[in-house]
């Protein structure tokens, strides 16, 4: 069994992978790699050994053949197709945010209960309004919603959504979403990049 | 030496016990915060005995005593000035996301090279030209800068901040950007949110 720390670090993997893809390096080692990532190089080991991955001894791992195999770990090949909830500042953002794409995910709805966003054109598709979300899930094979509506919104859409068929939530709202078992969610908070930054800045910057 | 890795989980720490805390929950065991936060009870123990926090033996942690210690640790009593530059979609969400002003963070300054935004109300402030940037600076000594610029023009934009006196950088625009030593960076990928759903959702929904 694979622990819940490993798995929770191979987005970062993957991430960090395509990164040094896209610099050129086609070799890198666990000393390196885990620099990078944040974890010493014992576990970097560790994690891609219990995925089979053990490198080539003394010289790295090979940085493409890697990353596709994680990409395949993390089930990228599977094409989710997506549905966004909330076509407001954040959800706009999201939609229009290329890297997704380039990861396999495609977006098929977009939802919004504001008149005067429906119909509007949001990249290749058109808003569409709520009553159409049950139909459009099924019909587009939808698999995982993104949650951009306000706190107070959030648990209705979502419970609209898990009835529909919906098995995966990414929730941007600053509340807690109740789910039944089997439905997945993860809650996005963005403050964690911030306080990250507070971390060493208090320590960089004397008061 | 406190390792890098404990210092990553730090951000984690504080917002699951700010949420346990809005839950009502006074203590918690280290079995139960480990569960939440995703590694062993022996490695929260071992993370939270670094900062000299022991817990009650066989009862846990105070909630809100560890979640002000942690905030304390991650620097966020010292009220970070911060400027957004590139009030798009995704700048406008954050700008108005109220939980960074909750943690002790004040957007002091958004900036943005359309004319068109130039002058537009953002909550409590106006949106200032890039001919300003500098001055503002300065004057509401700001230490972190958060950029929602297109890529291409995110480097150029890093380059003035630094230039300015900006110690930290909270990078969204998917491209590397380089910066001096003393000057720290994080860029943002939420692209790993969904890759992690994805994952899940492989192992759950069958091909
Ligand atoms: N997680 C984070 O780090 C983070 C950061 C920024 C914003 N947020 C949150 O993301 C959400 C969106 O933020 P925003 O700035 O884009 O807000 P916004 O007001 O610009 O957008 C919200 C959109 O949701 C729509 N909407 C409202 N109720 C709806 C419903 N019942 N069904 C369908 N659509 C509905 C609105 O018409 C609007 O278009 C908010 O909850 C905000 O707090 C989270
Ligand atoms: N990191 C992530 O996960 C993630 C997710 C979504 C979007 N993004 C990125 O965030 C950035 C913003 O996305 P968006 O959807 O809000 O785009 P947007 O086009 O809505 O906003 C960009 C804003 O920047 C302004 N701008 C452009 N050049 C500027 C300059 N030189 N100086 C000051 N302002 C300038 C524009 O006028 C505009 O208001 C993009 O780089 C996008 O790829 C990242």
């Amino acid at each position: 069994a694979i622990s819940k720390a490993t798995i929770d670090r191979l987005p970062l993997y993957f991430r960090t992978l395509g990164q040094i893809r896209e610099e050129g390096v086609e070799i890198i080692s666990s000393d390196e790699l885990g620099k990078k990532i944040g974890v010493t190089p014992e576990q970097i080991r560790k994690d891609l050994a219990s995925f089979g991955e053990f490198g080539k001894k003394g010289v790295g791992y090979y940085v493409t053949d890697l990353a596709r195999h994680i990409g395949e770990i993390l089930g990228l090949h599977r094409g989710w197709h997506i549905a966004l909830i909330g076509y407001g500042q954040l959800g706009g953002a999201l939609a229009n945010y290329p890297n997704f794409k380039t990861l396999g995910f495609s977006i098929k709805a977009i939802f919004d209960d504001n008149t005067a966003k429906v119909g509007k054109q949001a990249g290749e598709m058109k808003v569409q309004p709520l009553a159409e979300l049950e139909e459009t899930i099924r019909r587009e094979d939808i698999s995982i919603a993104v949650i951009t509506v306000p706190a107070g919104a959030a648990q209705a859409i979502a419970d609209r959504l898990i009835a529909a068929g919906v098995k995966g939530i990414w929730n941007f709202a600053p509340t807690k979403i109740n789910v039944p078992p089997g439905v997945r969610i993860c809650n996005e908070d963005l403050s964690v990049g911030l306080t990250g930054l507070s971390y060493y800045l208090s320590r960089d910057i004397p008061e």
